[in-house]
């Protein structure tokens, strides 16, 4: 282990959907509240810290 | 670490002893009350410092693969696990891939002239690695003091049409993600002598100039062993010339290469070096 119980080397994981209603989209995913993605993370063990968003996408610093 | 919300799909990126696969789980619940379902799926890593400290399901490559066979729903039934070797046997390539086969992902995950690539450093020159370091009583926050190392050193040069979302922690590591219209690229740092460490990653196309890209991300860390991982539909040998030339005059020897193809037409290729000084 670590002095700074640090792991360098990433673990990176890419889902992809697609979704027949097109009420859903432009947005799709985007949709999902904050609390939401909260909970996701809480299950990785990470919290945001930062966060920005342009017309395509948002995107998240997370703690670790 | 990082994630990315696209419409139809999500990047999560993290490190430390993150258990990142139990994300899976809840984002195909959420994205499912969206009437959004699963039908690709990406996972990838180098070679852990420490492997012996990740909990499960990251305690090996079995493991991880395992819980990906039992998380995902079974319509993704195209499935690939491979180690990718390098001449280290310290330093390799996991990537596990599935899809289900019947949508067309050339649209999705990489078309043909878009690539992702995953670059690895570690034993980052200690001097550069200095720069990650929060200055004692500062008096920043975390985005402020994220802010100015990305300016001393140079990150914001990588991209310059890039908006930056960048965070230093306490006392030391950074954090950035860049945003350039829908194409994004993220830095992470681990600067602690003995197991330094930086990540470079990002979206671009075959058009683009990777090679001021690169050649930046080198200049800024200086590293003694530095890995790329390009994913893309087409197996391009120029592109790849191109990048091992692209660092090669910065004094990093490419050491080995090996490729692999992956369902959904995806390839992979895995590059290694080292600095000429060792």
């Amino acid at each position: 282990m670590a002095v700074s119980g640090f792991e360098g080397f990433e673990k990176r994981l890419e889902l992809h959907f697609f979704g027949d209603d097109p009420e859903t989209f432009p947005l799709g995913l985007r949709k999902i509240d904050f609390e939401s993605i909260q909970q996701v993370l809480e299950a990785v063990q990470c919290t945001v810290v930062s966060a920005v968003g342009n017309s395509y996408f948002d995107a998240y610093v997370l703690s670790e | 670490s990082s994630l990315f919300v696209y419409p139809t799909k999500i990047i999560i990126k993290t490190c430390g002893t993150t258990q990142l696969l139990k994300s899976i789980d809840p984002m195909i619940h959420f994205a499912h009350h969206l009437g959004l379902t699963l039908c690709s799926c990406r996972y990838t890593r180098g070679s852990f410092i420490f492997p012996k400290s990740q909990p499960f399901p990251h305690s090996s490559f079995k493991d991880e693969v395992t819980y990906l066979e039992d998380t995902i729903p079974s319509n993704l039934c195209y499935r690939k696990a491979s180690i990718m070797p390098s001449k280290s046997s310290s330093h390799s390539w996991h990537v596990f891939t599935a899809n289900d086969g019947s949508h067309n992902h050339s649209h999705m995950p990489y078309d043909n002239d878009i690539f992702t690539i995953e670059i690895c450093m570690t034993e980052l020159d200690p001097i550069l690695a200095r720069k990650f370091f929060r200055r004692d009583g500062d008096g920043k926050t975390g985005d402020s003091a994220g802010k100015e190392m990305t300016e001393l050193t140079g990150i914001n040069e990588i991209n310059p049409n890039a908006l930056i979302c960048d965070f230093a922690f306490d006392p030391c590591g950074y954090s950035m993600n860049g945003m350039d219209g829908d194409w994004y690229s993220t830095i992470h740092v681990t600067p602690e002598d003995g197991f330094s460490y930086a990540s470079f990653e990002c979206v671009g196309s075959i058009n683009d100039d990777i090679v001021h890209a690169l050649r930046k991300v080198v200049q800024i860390f200086r590293p003694g062993t530095m890995s790329i991982s390009t994913t893309w539909n087409e197996y391009n040998n120029e592109m790849l010339t191109k990048m091992a030339k692209a660092v090669e005059p910065l004094g990093l020897k490419c050491r080995s290469c090996v490729m692999d193809q992956f369902p959904a037409e995806a390839n992979v290729v895995f590059q290694t070096f080292t600095a000429r000084r060792k």
